[in-house]
């Protein structure tokens, strides 16, 4: 690895950035995504760097698409060759990331240039990392396709943005203690990108695919997000809903969307319902279910309101639950209602399978 | 009107190093002291990349030229 000469880097570890306009290869919300995953690669895991969006005045790292002459002294060279160039830690252009909208970006396909790489490469830059002449490493001058799912930092990254900004800071020793599973009711579980995350106070423990287990503090990962939540979902483009009160907040990876949080009439709930008890989102049917006391209410995604005919009765839809659902989950086309220390257990058509102990995804 | 002259693998080369190796270029002048420096930026070049280091333009290092990359300098400007 190698970085800008005369130690240019932040002297801060909370860095601002600023979408400042679109690519029209593709959605606005596949770039919000493909950006926000390309500053995470530097931070949390690796770096105690950490990024917050803004969406006016002027940010640490200013990124736009142009062609060409652009108002720097660096005009881009229209289709190949070129495709994005980034300036190094400093004020005014500095941070900054220019993308060469001559080029054909893309979320995740072959057929063009995967924003999310080439991004991640200019932020490297951003930071204060120059190339590295490892081939493999996300530094390297050239372009190469990698699956964004399967993407992971080369270890000469990972010494070069430490040699920068150091290694992640370890949670405190303070950090609240881990209480015991066994007997835990949770407050939400939800997936999110691939994982399970169990929320309880101020606490979220993220299951990986594999399934070990970390405890983060919900600040940790979502600044803005309340603690000691009612109810969260997964949308299906990776955005998260949680509930807690009257109010719903939405996150897009870990920023808060514009305009968030909502009251729960912005789902089309009465006034009646005064907190959501659990939530779950069925990728298949494109419904929500939200659940409130002893009843349930059916969202439709796509349609964006609710399904007619709710709502019902618990007892009617998924028999055998008898008190207040506190958290809803599906995993494997099965869907597991957390009731006191139960987890209820149902197939796709609503048939209870097992009623099982409530530290069946969590072990003790 | 008038023609754009056809770029030859040489211009490739001396722009990239120019851009990207920071070569300062003059066109050869057989009465100039001063020795042709894009053979030793095309080493340079070479070296990064891991390439066979000759000095001369060969297919591997021209195809390197052509992938498409980032357009920050390969070394400090």
């Amino acid at each position: 690895y190698s970085t800008f000469g005369g130690g240019s880097k932040w002297q801060t570890n909370k860095l601002t950035y600023r979408i400042v306009n679109y690519t029209p290869d593709m959605s606005v919300a596949e770039v919000d995504e493909s950006i926000e995953k390309a500053l995470q690669v530097w931070a949390g895991q690796v770096t105690p760097l950490r990024f917050t969006r803004m969406y006016s005045g002027t940010a640490d790292i200013m990124i736009l698409f142009a062609t060409k002459n652009h108002g720097d002294i660096f005009p881009f060279d229209g289709r190949n060759g070129v495709l994005a160039h980034a300036f190094a830690p400093s004020s005014g252009i500095g941070g900054d990331a220019h993308f060469d909208d001559d080029e054909f970006f893309t979320f995740r396909s072959q057929r063009g240039f995967v924003l999310f790489l080439v991004a991640a490469h200019e932020f490297g830059h951003s930071l204060g990392l120059t190339h590295s002449s490892v081939p493999g490493a996300l530094m390297f001058p050239t372009y190469s396709f990698t699956d964004p799912d399967r993407f992971s930092l080369h270890d000469d990254d990972i010494s070069g943005i430490q040699s920068l900004y150091g290694a992640p800071i370890q949670p405190d020793p303070e950090s609240p203690t881990t209480p015991s599973y066994c007997n835990l009711i949770l407050d939400a579980v939800t997936t999110f990108r691939g994982e399970t995350m169990f929320f309880k106070d101020n606490l979220v423990w993220r299951r990986s695919p594999s399934g070990s287990v970390a405890q983060h503090l919900i600040k940790n990962l979502w600044p803005n997000a309340p603690d000691n939540i009612d109810a969260v979902y997964e949308h299906p483009v990776e955005k998260l809903y949680l509930f807690k009160g009257k109010q719903v907040w939405a996150f897009n990876h870990n920023s808060l969307e514009l305009g968030y949080p909502k009251t729960l009439s912005s789902f089309g709930l009465p006034p009646s319902v005064t907190k959501v008890s659990a939530a779950v989102h069925n990728k298949i049917s494109g419904k929500t279910l939200l659940f409130f006391d002893i009843y349930y209410y059916s969202y439709n995604e796509k349609m964006k309101k609710m399904d007619k005919g709710y709502p019902k009765r618990l007892e009617d839809g998924f028999r055998g639950v008898t008190g207040e659902v506190t958290a809803a989950h599906l995993s494997k086309n099965k869907i597991y209602l957390f009731s006191g220390t139960k987890v209820f257990e149902f197939s796709s058509n609503r048939k209870l399978l097992r009623v099982l102990n409530n530290n069946y995804f969590l072990s003790c | 009107g008038p023609i754009a002259q056809p770029v030859t693998d040489y211009d490739i080369a001396k722009n990239y190093l120019i851009r990207f190796y920071n070569l300062e270029y003059n066109p050869p002048n057989p009465s100039a002291l001063k020795l042709d420096p894009l053979p030793e930026k095309l080493k340079e070049m070479q070296k990064f990349f891991g390439l066979k280091v000759t000095g001369t333009l060969d297919k591997k290092t021209l195809d390197v030229m052509k992938k498409p990359r980032c357009g920050v300098p390969d070394v400090a400007a």
